[in-house]
């Protein structure tokens, strides 16, 4: 039973890679088998993953648009994190497909090439850039649940309204599974009266069930562990805290889907 | 002599919103006349100058669209902030236009809507969204200077390179002005070594010159000031350090165009 999970949120920098990159590292450590889908033209997510973004890969931008069921098969390849972590690149036009028109049927273009494409994987996690246009479009399209990623900040809570506006055209327009399945709270300073305000405010927002526990601190090991491109679950005693929560994350992800 | 800088960077959450404010904020503090122009269709640069964002606002997206050059100076209303701090508020489809396709002029059209608008400010300030499309394109179209603004982070130094090539686009194809007039640091951690060595990496990348000092630092007392929908400089001396930095950077800026 694969379950597909769609990170997003068009607010920049909030943690949808880092969100993604984590609950793959949980993924990796538990055995999961895993395909990240990176529909982010920064290709961040790929690059961590161990492949260098190339105009030689194939990858979500072809995915796009070409409209074979099950394409995305010959385009994803193996991690650089191990057997079970997958990945199907940023790669292909992303950029030039973000301004596609919308017509019929044009944010169901990445379930297609998906369609029977992710079969052997348990867990199917979608990078989304920080943007509500076509190609997060897709991303919901192809998801059952939506991830929302907050940072907790006045900018932050602003971004949540259009999020959850977009969430409903998709399921309204394109795609019957998908719903809200949670809001992660990310990048949470140690000591912040501000901070504690927002979270209050967001319970408020979206309701206490909605905003998951635990949430993920602010630590710079995360840097860390982007920049040697390694699962955090690798680094052992100094991220057992971040280990911690990205386990019960990736959990409460599996009960909810 | 008015003074025009696109703030700008791929890189979600980097804080172009927060230093665009931070300058405004300086710029406020000391009497020039500013006019902030909103290129986010989440419009926090908008809401925290005391505009409500509503569909009843003309704005840029707007602007982008009205071919008449000087249309902005009929769009543009008092900030919240002080008789002298004007914004341009992010209003109309400003999504829409981010999938207008490029044609010649296209990147010219904000410049036209700005001709002559914008002769009575020393300073514009214009706050880019996330992104390098059509909006971000238009807003160094109507550039004298583009402000990077980085994370210290592998994530951040990544989006360096596709900035740095749409800056000469823009350059070669619509605006002989435009250059690169610096790169601001800010959410620089107290202690964290991979920041430092990222800074290091950065300098090696655009050169010294290019990475402006003073950086600026993580510090929870912005998301005060942004949820109180108010000028740095009105937090006195809780905000001291920020203030300096942001006078410091203001100053740097007049100078360098
Ligand atoms: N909990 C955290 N602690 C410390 N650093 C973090 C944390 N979460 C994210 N970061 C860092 O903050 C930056 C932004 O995070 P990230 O790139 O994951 O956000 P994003 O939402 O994917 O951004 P974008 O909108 O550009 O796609 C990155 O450099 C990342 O390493
Ligand atoms: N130096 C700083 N210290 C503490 N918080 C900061 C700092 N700079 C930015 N922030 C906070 O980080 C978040 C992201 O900053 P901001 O929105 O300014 O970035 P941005 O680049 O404009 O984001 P986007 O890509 O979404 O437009 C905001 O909540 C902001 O208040
Ligand atoms: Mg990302
Ligand atoms: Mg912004």
């Amino acid at each position: 039973m694969t379950s597909t999970v769609a990170v997003l949120n068009q607010k920049g920098g909030v943690g949808k890679t880092t969100v993604t990159l984590g609950l793959a590292s949980a993924a990796w450590a538990s055995g999961l088998r895993t395909l990240v889908v990176d529909l982010d033209a920064q290709a961040n997510a790929t690059w961590t993953l161990g492949v260098d973004p190339s105009i030689e890969n194939l990858g979500t931008g072809d995915a796009l648009i070409s409209r074979t069921p099950g394409a995305a098969a010959d385009m994803m390849v193996q991690s650089g994190w191990g057997d079970d972590i997958w990945l199907l690149p940023a790669a292909g036009d992303l950029t030039e497909r973000e301004a596609d028109r919308r017509r019929p049927g044009s944010m169901g273009r990445l379930r297609r090439a998906l369609d029977g494409a992710t079969d052997d994987f348990d867990l199917v996690l979608i990078d989304c850039a920080p943007s509500l246009g076509m190609n997060t479009s897709n991303g919901l399209g192809a998801a059952d649940g939506a991830l929302l990623v907050v940072e907790p900040t006045i900018f932050g809570l602003r971004g949540i309204g259009p999020v959850l506006d977009l969430v409903e055209d998709v399921w309204s327009e394109e795609n019957k599974r998908l719903d809200l399945t949670g809001v992660v709270l990310n990048r949470v300073p140690a000591i912040s009266a501000d901070a504690r305000e927002r979270i209050v405010e967001l319970n408020k927002m979206v309701g206490t069930r909605s905003v998951w526990k635990p949430a993920i601190p602010q630590r710079v090991i995360i840097n860390q562990a982007h920049g040697e491109r390694s699962p955090i679950h690798a680094f052992g005693s100094p991220a057992s805290e971040l280990i911690e929560v990205f386990d019960a994350l990736l959990k409460k992800l599996r009960r909810s889907l």
